[in-house]
């Protein structure tokens, strides 16, 4: 009567997901992004955005592979979202934090906006 | 798994998909 928890298996999938991606293995989808092209997943998209999240659940999308975003998006906002899905980690800066935070609300990570807003409020 | 006992394991869960072949 014990239950044996990997403390870090959360962590060693995500990096596996990560290494899948890099490696464009099993990837299901493609987002363009201002004319830029991402590989991903659809279940990490789904898993961490309410955007994809709406846009995949339809049973009219269920095999979409491909999703091009508003033109309004800033790939370089959608790229550091990305890789904070697949890592966990956030690379924000002053010069990205306010796109960053444009497509995070667009994207409904509100968590991740609500962490945006602080930073750029921390630094002004 | 409430009320468990939990041992923790804190060495890695699964195998490391190479970065490369």
């Amino acid at each position: 009567d014990g239950c044996i928890q990997f403390t870090r298996h959360a962590g060693d999938v995500l990096l596996n997901f990560n290494r899948l991606r890099s490696r464009n293995i099993l990837t299901d989808v493609t987002v363009q992004v201002d004319g830029q092209i991402f590989h991903a997943h659809k279940a990490i998209l789904v898993a961490c955005s309410g955007f994809f999240y709406s846009v995949f659940m339809k049973p009219e999308n269920s095999s979409l592979g491909a999703i091009s975003l508003d033109p309004k998006v800033d790939p370089k906002g959608f790229s550091l979202l990305l890789d904070f899905m697949y890592t966990s980690f956030l690379n924000l800066n002053d010069s990205v934090a306010l796109t960053t935070l444009n497509t995070a609300i667009y994207l409904q990570m509100e968590h991740v906006a609500d962490t945006c807003h602080r930073f750029i409020k921390s630094r002004h | 798994y409430e009320g468990v006992n939990t041992i923790k394991e804190r060495g890695r869960s699964i195998h490391e998909i190479p970065r490369q072949d």
